[in-house]
């Protein structure tokens, strides 16, 4: 799985993964 | 607290301690948005129970370029349901050595 790491000017960062499977409602 | 569409569940344990605790964020309901949305995944980022607002860190979201402007107010009252979910348990939860 892809994760990326994204940070705010602030200085706050944010990691961006898949959405597990298991918690991906039913469509 | 209302089905907003955003998803935000803890990241992590919860100890009953830390100041700050590992959340995530997705979107369940794209339709519930109002702007247009990019599918990123799953957000996790770090939010400091005791010093931080909600609607701060769904602004820095919206700055990132995760979500529209016109949805800072449904993240940010997303995030904020399961701030006070974690802060109410926490209240509740009666430490072992006592």
């Amino acid at each position: 799985s892809s994760t990326t790491q994204v940070v705010h000017s602030a200085g706050r960062r944010f990691i961006v993964s898949p959405v597990p499977e298991s918690r991906l409602k039913d469509q | 607290a209302e089905d907003t569409g955003v998803r935000v569940e803890l990241a992590e344990e919860d100890d009953g301690k830390k100041s700050s605790i590992a959340l995530k964020l997705w979107v369940e309901d794209p339709k519930k948005l109002k702007g247009k949305y990019k599918d990123n995944g799953a957000i996790e980022f770090s939010y400091d129970l005791e010093k931080e607002v909600p609607e701060d860190v769904a602004q820095e979201m919206v700055e990132t370029g995760f979500f529209h402007e016109s949805d800072a107010k449904i993240v940010g009252k997303s995030i904020r349901d399961r701030v006070s979910l974690i802060k109410w348990k926490r209240e509740r939860t009666i430490p072992v050595t006592e």
